[in-house]
């Protein structure tokens, strides 16, 4: 998946580092110091519909069919997840026990049009 | 909101960096506290002692936890009789996970002193925290202890459930193995019970009981 540039429209992951010590967390959170908070944005025009942003066989699937019923379809496609990994987070509970712990799918991978 | 420029996805205005950054900050609270099941963050009222958070970290070391949603959590002991600081004292920890959670391996760190007088007898007791007597304490482990240092002793997790209470109260009773030490030997401080070498539990939990969620799908 392409990174979000300023002059790009179509669907890409734009990047953003999020430090514990803008959220004032520091105290709480002891590791790791922040985490990757990515997102989707960007335009699904119709030849993109499908497209995962990683495996082109879905991509393809979906053109066949759209040129097989409709050229131009009403739905629209929308720029989305297509991979997401866990964040191993160490913080301090309310009783001041240690937890170690993984959130899944907190980080996005890849983008990809649906 | 630049006017000159459109979102690229939805066409409408774009947001200014700054508002832009305020949005994700927030977006990144929300998103942590919902991993977490948290409602709002934690107030730290009592932080455990850096020394002892330290020698925390180093056995809970970052990287993936054991796959199947589960948790590891390190709870520092408080020792509410003052009395005996050799080692039969009371250890309190406060887990309100255990309620909630499966639990899958408990252990119990204690920092023997250098003091120790030849092989020592340490036996376990869970006590209840509602009754009084020796009725209120039910035994969980007994070990030997010949080294000083750092024991990791095994706890069976049957013992440390089951309780609706929050507070876990476990009672350490120990007496020399050989006939020979003497009565002094034993009123010398033999165990470590504040700062970084304080007591804690090392615990392996799974985020719901097994078995529930096939009697859900069920």
């Amino acid at each position: 998946t392409p990174t979000c540039e300023p002059d790009n429209p179509l669907c890409c992951r734009r990047d953003h580092y999020v430090d514990f010590q803008d959220l004032g967390w520091r105290d709480w959170i002891l590791q790791p110091e922040g985490y990757q908070l990515n997102y989707c944005s960007g335009q699904c025009p119709p030849h993109l519909a499908g497209s995962p942003g990683i495996a082109a066989s879905f991509h393809s699937a979906v053109f066949s069919l759209l040129k097989a019923n409709n050229p131009w379809p009403t739905g629209t496609s929308c720029c989305v997840p297509t991979a997401r990994r866990p964040l191993s987070l160490l913080y301090l509970d309310h009783n001041g026990n240690v937890v170690k712990t993984d959130v899944p799918d907190m980080v996005v991978e890849a983008c990809g049009c649906s | 909101q630049g006017a000159e420029s459109a979102c690229s996805t939805c066409g409408g205005p774009t947001v200014a960096p700054q508002a832009e950054r305020a949005l994700v900050l927030e977006l990144a609270k929300q998103q942590i506290l919902k991993g977490l099941h948290l409602t709002s963050r934690p107030k730290i009222t009592h932080p455990p002692p850096q020394a002892a958070l330290t020698r925390a970290l180093r056995r809970l070391q970052p990287g993936s936890v054991a796959p199947g949603n589960r948790e590891e959590v390190i709870s520092f002991a408080t020792i509410t009789d003052s009395s005996t600081s050799t080692c039969s004292s009371m250890l309190t920890f406060h887990l309100s996970t255990l309620r909630s959670h499966h639990l899958y391996q408990a252990r119990l760190w204690l920092h023997m002193l250098p003091t120790l007088p030849g092989t020592l007898y340490l036996r376990i007791f869970r006590r209840d925290p509602r009754r009084r007597g020796r009725g209120s304490r039910t035994l969980l482990a007994e070990h030997q202890v010949t080294t000083s240092g750092w024991h990791a002793l095994t706890l069976p997790s049957s013992g440390l459930t089951g309780e609706e209470s929050s507070i876990l109260k476990l009672q350490l009773d120990c007496r020399p193995l050989q006939g020979n030490s003497t009565v002094a030997g034993l009123r010398r401080r033999l165990l470590y019970t504040a700062g970084q070498q304080r007591p804690f539990l090392e615990l392996k939990i799974g985020a719901n009981r097994p078995g529930v969620g096939r009697s859900r799908r069920r």
